[in-house]
């Protein structure tokens, strides 16, 4: 659905965190916003392949649906 | 199905466990009948058998915690994580924690999270276990509310096990009690363990068929709701939702399970209240409110909250008007006006819809506010009305939206 705007970084936030603490996402402090990005993008690919979820790399709302979801805390995928 | 680094297992067979508190949700006989069934889970198609410790250390102490709890993994307060539970070894190792911020039931509601189901997934992380990406695996990682009354593990969750312990021996194991209980508690009342039947060849478990996938151009389509949704407009039927977007111009046909996992298909009605971001769906008695994908806490609710009476047992359909910030509620050949602003169902209703909704003579299925006019929905047809003239403008097809 269209995301009301407020929501958008709130979201942003939600999947960093949720990232984190399932697919072993490190955010680096970089200076270089688009490399940070990429490694956000790679995770939520692994996490869209891990659900059989379209492989996009963008945090689309099913993507974030399925993140909503309740769950074990115990990660998916783990370094 | 996968396991952890190094693939961790218990070194015996005889694996102990303590129940080291309890959830105020559940009664704790409960409690301990859903642990030890969890428990027979695994021990039914692995050598393992689990006894149940009253006191000391045991291989995996199991808990109910809130928030920060001693460990790294702090729990983060309703929804989000469950529980979560360490793989063998010593220490820490195999323990199971559950969030006490959830609430725990004994059966599948849609008030609380399920304990023998959430319980199954956890231990088999205590015995080795990582997550599976097979849908309808208990070891995925999402919460799936499932009736367990015969609750089966699936071949994926048993070729897991059976990797890291083999099969059972002779016959499934029970859990069994170390020393005379402080407290006597009934030995779960278990069939006899019958011989493991050789299984027959697995059949992929997929989540129950819905109903064939209607056709968008059928001319006898009908449907159960309809609302808005932030400017777009969702048409559904049975388990299935069509999305009409000012966006796009194609119509997406998606499952309503796409959306909103939790919710049960075959709405009666929906509509939107606009100004608050709020969907509600109705479903005999009992009525959601989503804002997006997020189900709002505290639902569902009795419909009899909103102002009807104990024998409306289900309503046909609803739609809010935007302009008198009124709700109309249609049931049979009446229907009801709801303020949204004192959130009150209004004096002198029922009334009969046709006296209001000039040619709307018959019952309801679903109902539309779009571009100033009320769209009438009943089986293949709808109704176009002006309901500032008391004027009925057209009929059409009910899917006429569609662009067929």
């Amino acid at each position: 659905f269209p995301v009301a705007p407020e929501k958008e970084k709130e979201d942003m936030q939600f999947a960093k965190k949720y990232l984190e603490n399932f697919y072993d996402f490190k955010e680096e402090k970089t200076l270089f916003k688009a490399k940070d990005l990429n490694q956000m993008s790679d995770k939520i690919r692994e996490m869209q392949s891990f659900f059989g979820l379209e492989v996009t790399g963008e945090l689309n709302h099913k993507t974030l649906d399925m993140m909503k979801q309740p769950r074990c805390g115990i990660p998916d995928i783990r370094s | 199905y996968s396991t952890f680094p190094h693939s961790p297992t218990w070194k015996k067979e005889d694996v102990t466990y303590r129940i080291l508190n309890y959830t105020p949700d559940m009664l704790q006989a409960d409690v301990e009948e859903a642990i030890a069934r969890a428990f027979q889970l695994w021990s039914s198609v692995t050598p393992l058998r689990f006894t149940r410790v009253y006191s000391g250390q045991a291989d995996i102490m199991i808990s109910f915690a809130a928030g920060f709890h001693g460990d790294f993994y702090s729990f983060d307060g309703p929804g989000g994580t469950l529980a979560h539970a360490y793989p063998p070894g010593n220490g820490i190792g195999g323990d199971a924690h559950f969030d006490e911020d959830e609430n725990w039931t004994k059966f599948t509601t849609y008030s609380g999270y399920n304990l023998f189901l959430v319980a199954a997934h956890e231990l088999g992380h205590s015995l080795g276990l990582s997550h599976s990406n097979v849908f309808g695996a208990l070891m995925y990682p999402i919460y799936m509310a499932t009736d367990t009354r015969d609750y089966q593990l699936h071949q994926d969750d048993i070729d897991g096990i059976q990797a890291l312990y083999g099969p059972p021996k002779e016959s499934p194991a029970l859990p069994t009690k170390a020393f005379p209980p402080q407290e006597p508690t009934e030995m779960i009342p278990a069939e006899a363990p019958t011989e493991m039947s050789p299984r027959e060849e697995p059949t992929e478990i997929t989540p129950s068929k819905p109903p064939q996938r209607p056709d968008d151009c059928d001319p006898h389509l009908t449907f159960d709701a309809i609302t808005t949704l932030r400017g777009e407009t969702l048409f559904f039927k049975d388990s299935y939702v069509w999305r009409k977007s000012p966006y796009f111009s194609e119509i997406e046909h998606d499952t309503i399970f796409s959306f909103w996992p939790s919710l049960i298909a075959g709405f009666d009605a929906a509509y939107e209240v606009d100004n608050k971001d709020r969907v509600l769906f109705f479903k005999d008695d009992q009525y959601w409110a989503v804002s997006g994908y997020s189900i709002q806490s505290g639902f569902p609710k009795p419909i009899q909250n909103l102002g009807f009476p104990t024998s409306v047992r289900k309503i046909d359909a609803a739609v809010h008007d935007q302009n008198t910030k009124r709700t109309y509620f249609f049931v049979g050949k009446q229907y009801w006006s709801f303020n949204e602003n004192t959130q009150s169902m209004e004096r002198g209703y029922p009334r009969k819809i046709a006296a209001d909704f000039r040619g709307i003579g018959h019952p309801v299925d679903a109902a539309l506010q779009k571009n100033g006019y009320f769209y009438f929905f009943h089986g293949s047809n709808q109704y176009e009305v002006d309901i500032k003239k008391k004027k009925l403008i057209r009929i059409m097809k009910s899917n006429s939206w569609f662009n067929c």
